[in-house]
């Protein structure tokens, strides 16, 4: 998180507001449940109050206007630039605007009021724009579901410390964003994107270019916005160039940004059985055109060609691949290893010798 | 702008209204300075460094040059408040 220069803040817990005019898109009601569930996001962690006036010159003066609207920093027509606001301070200090070039709504259609107005107050109240790509105040749109909306981590902090805490928090986790080199990191899914991997962690995923040593972290809804914000397991199939990714019981078949159209569909399409909930890994092994996925302390393998899964099938993870553990968290394969992941720990199996030839830390794939 | 010489084709993706959306883009939320004609006749460097500043911040490769991934980040929704509060 960062702040404004000099720390710019309220001096006062007891902030007004004012919507002086309304969007076309929504109507009234519904603009002043998004504006006032966006100011309830900051109230929630912190000792601030908001009331709504209805005339005269509130704190935060919140408006919806286009192009040049007043303040000579005009905004830009459809997309692009949707919304800015000032520090706290007086006169235009707090103000939040909004471009009514823009189409808002309430849900995913257009730009999602409560989510733009939700980080413009955060402007209000002082805070800058952060670079974890996890925060509300992060300075790129991405959709993520307004409904049990929870503010993350950085931002909480960020808040909290112009502000100290509330005295009631009714929704305590804030979700943090992972860190590649934690020590404890786990890992939820890995796949090859047309020659990059991506590695998937909570609401994330990590880019890891072969030619790039840092890894860039994204949100799958900014890649993705039809995905679930988080994924159980991920292949590639490099010869149909599609990647699978698998969600409870639900799978996604992309072709780089694009969702095939048909999906998503369910696992029992696969083959599986109609009870099971989840898959835990998924591995597609190029040089046999077959794909092992992980489920428990099981494991089972389909047939790329014949669109089937094997008979005899499922069998126990331990006694195929001793070593690694009875649950796979995420599965790669490279040069002839598969890179099983188990909690913390990483382990590198040789497919020839069928033997773990070496156990990692799983933020080892990180360089860490 | 600065941009990539590495890759030919690099060169030829980037038209001058990209370069000039590009520049715009870093008017508003890096605080670059244009003289008063308004020609980017400041050296290449200062804009190389305001692209080095954005690609920091939003953790995309360093280079100080215009590439496909800084100028699709740079095409995405956003607030319009800069990165930079100076």
């Amino acid at each position: 998180y960062n702040f404004f220069p000099r720390k710019l803040k309220w001096s006062k817990n007891n902030l007004t507001y004012r919507i002086v005019n309304y969007t076309p898109d929504l109507k009234r009601a519904e603009v002043d449940r998004a504006i006032k569930k966006a100011f309830k996001v900051w109230s929630d962690v912190t000792p601030l109050n908001f009331t709504r006036i209805r005339s005269g010159t509130a704190d935060i003066m919140i408006s919806f206007g286009i192009k040049e609207h007043g303040d000579f920093y005009p905004f830009d027509g459809p997309s692009g630039l949707l919304a800015h606001a000032f520090p706290p301070g007086p006169n235009t200090g707090g103000d939040a605007h909004f471009d009514d070039d823009e189409l808002w709504s309430t849900d995913s259609k257009g730009y999602n009021l409560f989510l733009v107005a939700a980080h413009e107050f955060g402007h209000s109240l002082g805070l800058e724009h952060s670079r974890d790509p996890g925060a509300l105040m992060f300075p790129v749109y991405t959709y993520t579901g307004n409904t049990g909306f929870l503010l993350p981590d950085d931002d909480v902090q960020g808040i909290q410390e112009l502000y100290g805490a509330g005295d009631y928090d009714p929704n305590p986790k804030h979700p943090k964003t992972p860190e590649k080199c934690d020590a404890n990191l786990t890992l939820d899914g890995i796949t090859d994107l047309r020659g990059e991997m991506m590695i998937f962690k909570d609401r994330f995923f990590w880019r890891l270019h072969p030619q790039m040593v840092d890894a860039e972290l994204v949100q799958i809804k900014s890649f993705w916005p039809e995905l679930p914000s988080k994924v159980d397991a991920a292949y590639e199939n490099p010869i149909k160039d599609h990647v699978f990714m698998f969600r409870g019981r639900k799978f996604w078949a992309l072709n780089g940004y694009d969702i095939i159209e048909g999906y998503p569909k369910k696992i029992y399409e696969l083959g599986f059985p109609k009870n099971l909930k989840a898959i835990d890994g998924a591995v597609h092994i190029s040089d046999t055109g077959k794909t092992l996925f992980f489920t428990g302390n099981k494991y089972w393998s389909y047939d790329e060609d014949t669109q089937a899964l094997e008979k005899g099938y499922p069998r126990l993870i331990e006694e195929d691949f001793p070593g690694i553990g009875d649950k796979v968290d995420a599965v790669y394969q490279k040069n002839g290893y598969m890179y099983f992941f188990n909690g913390p720990l990483q382990f590198e199996y040789s497919i020839w010798s069928k033997r773990v030839m070496r156990v990692l830390n799983t933020n080892s794939i990180f360089w860490c | 702008l600065p941009i990539s010489h590495e890759d030919s084709e690099d060169i030829d993706e980037f038209t001058k209204q990209d370069l000039q959306f590009a520049e715009r883009y870093l008017k508003t939320h890096y605080n670059l300075h244009s003289n008063p004609a308004g020609i980017m006749r400041k050296s290449a460097d200062t804009v190389a460094s305001k692209l080095r500043e954005m690609q920091s911040f939003f953790g995309l490769e360093v280079t100080g040059k215009l590439d496909e991934e800084t100028y699709e980040l740079m095409q995405q929704p956003r607030c319009g408040v800069p990165d930079v509060g100076e």
